[in-house]
C-alpha cells in the first residue's frame, strides 16, 4: 500500500458524503446502495463513520460527470480513466468523481459501480496506488462479485496505519495475493488449457504458458465473470476442447472464454452418490478417456464416452495410487500425472503405477 | 499519401505511451523524446517506472505486455506524486 504524499488524512473519523447527481445507467436506489456498501468496505475496518446529507456541502462529494468538468482532470468517454478522486482536505478534498460516460452496473456487466466507488474512496481517505494486483487499491480496473468482496489485507494495512485499527473486539483481516515463488503457497485446482496451465487459488488464477518464463497472475472473473471464487477441482477434456469446473455439488463446462449453456451443473449427473457434497481434485487420461475424480480418501473413473461411472467406485486412493493419499489438485502432462497435496507434488507413472519423483508444489514456475 | 498501416500502428502507439506516461507518471508535456536533455531519454525512463510498477519487464520499450497494460481501463488518480 502507498500513502498520498504528504500523508493527508481527515482530522476527523465522523465523515459526511453526498451524492450530487446519479447516473442514468442506473436506478437510483441501486447507485445509493452500491456507495453505502463502499463506504462500508472502510468504516468496517477503521474507526471512520459515514454520514450521508442531502444538501449541504458534506466531506466527500460524489458526482458523475462529463470529459472536461473544470477540475484540470477530463474524462475521456467510454473506457479509458473511469473515476478519480482528490485527496483528503477541504473544496474538492476527498470529493469523487465517476465518468458518466462508461456502462456503470451493478454486476458484472460494464464497470462496476461498487467496486470503482470503494477504490475512489481509498484515494479520498489518503491512500494512493498500491502495485499489488489483488489490491483494491490497484489502478486498473478488475471485477469481483459484490457478494463475494473481501477487502483484501493490503488495503486494510494501508488504510490502518493512517485512521488506526475497527472499533470492533475482533479485527477483520483480509485476502493476500498468492506469490507464485511463495514456497508456502498451496492450489485449490490445476488444469491444462490448450496447451497452457491454469492454477486456481481463491478468487485468482496463475496462468503458466510453457514457452514463457514468466507467471502470469490474474483473477477468475478477468476470464469467466460469472464463475465463483475457490474452484475446487478443474480437468480438461482436451478432445472435446472443454475444461470442467467444480465448485461444492456444482461444475461448469467451459470452452475457452464461454461458459457452455445450462450450466452450472449439480455433480449428481456425473453419477456422484448423494453423499459425495464436493470434489477434491480431478485429471482426464487423455489415451484411455477415462476421468479420475478424487474425494476425500476415495476415487471414482468416469468414462467419457459412455458418460457415466465406471463400476467397482469408489476405490481407496491409496489402493492405487500408493501413498498419494488426499488430492487437492491434480493434472496430467506428457503421459505424466501430477498429485498436488499441500506444497507437495507427486509426479507419478499411470503406467507403471509408480510415483517417480517428488517436487515442490510451485517447481512449475521457474523460481 | 494514405499512411502504411504499421506506421499508423506506430504512431498511436506512441499517442497512447506518451498520454499514458504523461496522466499518471508525471511526464512533463512538453517533452519530445527525439530531444535528449543531459543524455537522458526522459520517456524510456518514466518508461521504466510504470514498468516497474506493473511487475512487468523493465525494458523501457513499449513492448507489447507493456501496451496490453496501459490499455487496461483504470483509476484517473496518478500513480506517482506529481
Amino acid at each position: 500500500y502507498v500513502f498520498t504524499a504528504g500523508n493527508p488524512k481527515w482530522k476527523k473519523t465522523n465523515l459526511t458524503y453526498r451524492i450530487v447527481n446519479y447516473t442514468r445507467k442506473m436506478r437510483q436506489t441501486d447507485v445509493d446502495e452500491a456507495i453505502q456498501k463502499a463506504l462500508n468496505v472502510w468504516s468496517s475496518v477503521t474507526p471512520l463513520t459515514f454520514q450521508k446529507i442531502e444538501d449541504k456541502i458534506a466531506d466527500i462529494m460524489i458526482s458523475f460527470a462529463y470529459r472536461d468538468h473544470r477540475d484540470n482532470s477530463p474524462f475521456d468517454g467510454p473506457g479509458g480513466l473511469l473515476a478519480h478522486a482528490f485527496q483528503p482536505g477541504e473544496g474538492l478534498g476527498g470529493d469523487v468523481h465517476m465518468d458518466e460516460e462508461e456502462t456503470w452496473t451493478k454486476d458484472g456487466r460494464g464497470y462496476n459501480l461498487f467496486i470503482v466507488v470503494a477504490h475512489e474512496l481509498g484515494h479520498s481517505l489518503g491512500l494512493s496506488h498500491s502495485n499489488d494486483p489483488g489490491a483494491l487499491m490497484y489502478p486498473n480496473y478488475a471485477y469481483t462479485d459484490p457478494k463475494e468482496f473481501l477487502l483484501p489485507q493490503d488495503d486494510i494495512d494501508g488504510i490502518q496505519a493512517i485512521y488506526g485499527q475497527s472499533n470492533d473486539a475482533v479485527q477483520p483481516t483480509g485476502p493476500t495475493t498468492p506469490q507464485a515463488c511463495d514456497p508456502n503457497l498451496t492450489f485449490d485446482a490445476i488444469t491444462t488449457l490448450r496447451g497452457e496451465m491454469i492454477f486456481f487459488k481463491g478468487r485468482y488464477m496463475l496462468r503458466k504458458h510453457p514457452e514463457r518464463s514468466e507467471t502470469e497472475l490474474n483473477f477468475i472473473s478477468l476470464f469467466w465473470p460469472n464463475l465463483p471464487s475457490g474452484i475446487q477441482a478443474a480437468y480438461e477434456n482436451i478432445e472435446r476442447d472443454e475444461v470442467l469446473l467444480f465448485k461444492e455439488d456444482k461444475y461448469w463446462v467451459i470452452r475457452g472464454y464461454d461458459i457452455a449453456y445450462g450450466y452450472p451443473k449439480p455433480i449428481y449427473r456425473l453419477g456422484f452418490p448423494k453423499t459425495v457434497k464436493r470434489v477434491n481434485a480431478a485429471y482426464n487420461d487423455e489415451t484411455t478417456g477415462k476421468t479420475y475424480f478424487f474425494v476425500a480418501d476415495r476415487y471414482w473413473r468416469y468414462d467419457e464416452n459412455k458418460k457415466s461411472m465406471d463400476h467397482g467406485y469408489p476405490r481407496k486412493i491409496i489402493s492405487d495410487f500408493g501413498k498419494i493419499g488426499r488430492v487437492d489438485a491434480a493434472f496430467q502432462k506428457d503421459g505424466y500425472v501430477y498429485f498436488f497435496h499441500k506444497t507437495t507434488q507427486f509426479q507419478f507413472d499411470p503406467r507403471t503405477k509408480r510415483i517417480v519423483n517428488q517436487m515442490e508444489s510451485i517447481s512449475w514456475f521457474n523460481c | 499519401f494514405p499512411v502504411a498501416p504499421e506506421e499508423e500502428d506506430e504512431g498511436k502507439n506512441i499517442n497512447l505511451v506518451e498520454t499514458y506516461l504523461q496522466n499518471f507518471y508525471n511526464l512533463q508535456k512538453d517533452h519530445r523524446p527525439h530531444l535528449r536533455q543531459g543524455g537522458k531519454n526522459h520517456l524510456a525512463e518514466k518508461l521504466k517506472e510504470m514498468q516497474e510498477f506493473f511487475g512487468l519487464q523493465v525494458t523501457g520499450k513499449p513492448d507489447r505486455d507493456t501496451l496490453e497494460m496501459m490499455n487496461k481501463p483504470r483509476c484517473g488518480v496518478p500513480d506517482v506524486e506529481q
